[in-house]
């Protein structure tokens, strides 16, 4: 564990707390879309399977694999039964399958052995690296957020983008090389977050309101 | 252990 690494997911950890706490404070997911939500769950639980071998890494490993799991469930049943009145399907209307089947023939194309969990963890690292591009689409369509929500994208970029560190950091620390297919899968999912980053610093950070440019 | 998966990483 490395500097970056631990703000990486630290900084994953808090995107988490500010969705929840956006949800509970102003009773609303308006702004969240369900799809980019529904594609955490898939990703976290492709990626966890590991869970049920037991071979145990950390306190910290499992705690956290855990969390993510249990907290990305808990956010569907927040937007499909306790607020589901003010969830808005009809502007969340990216097609998600269009990053399923690719993400699928990517695994098992790109993995680390045809096992049953090395295919399904490869899925995981394909599909995190664009599950936020229905969130993304749908700030687009509407083409404004608010703040609180743009924290939390931000908190995610923020996430994505000191993990490169942290791999730059273990390529020069660590005597067992690179892992291909989360750095390459990371710098693509951290580019994404470009675009939405550049509004975020000039404008929100600024104290003006999160609005694209008509 | 070579190039590969670093299973540590979540």
């Amino acid at each position: 564990m490395n500097f970056f690494r631990l703000l990486g997911d630290l900084s994953h950890l808090a995107s988490i707390f500010i969705l929840l706490h956006k949800i509970q404070t102003t009773r609303s997911c308006r702004g969240i879309s369900f799809k980019t939500q529904v594609l955490y769950v898939v990703v976290f639980v492709t990626r966890y399977l590991d869970l049920l071998t037991f071979q145990f890494h950390s306190i910290y490993n499992t705690v956290m694999k855990l969390f993510f799991i249990g907290s990305s469930i808990y956010i569907l049943y927040l937007m499909r039964v306790r607020f589901r009145p003010t969830n808005d399907p009809s502007i969340d209307t990216f097609r998600i399958e269009y990053l399923l089947g690719p993400c699928a023939v990517l695994s098992l194309i790109f993995n680390y052995g045809y096992t049953w969990l090395e295919i399904p963890w490869s899925f995981s690292i394909f599909l995190e690296s664009v599950a936020i591009l229905p969130q993304l689409f749908m700030l687009q369509r509407t083409g404004e957020a608010e703040t609180i929500t743009t924290h939390y994208i931000a908190a995610l970029g923020a996430y994505r983008a000191l993990y490169i560190p942290n791999w730059i950091f273990r390529y020069f620390t660590e005597d067992n090389g690179v892992d291909a297919i989360a750095v390459v899968a990371g710098i693509v999912q951290t580019a994404l977050y470009v675009d939405f980053g550049w509004i975020y610093f000039t404008k929100v950070l600024q104290g003006q309101k999160f609005e694209l440019p008509a | 252990t070579g190039a590969g998966r670093k299973k540590d990483e979540l």
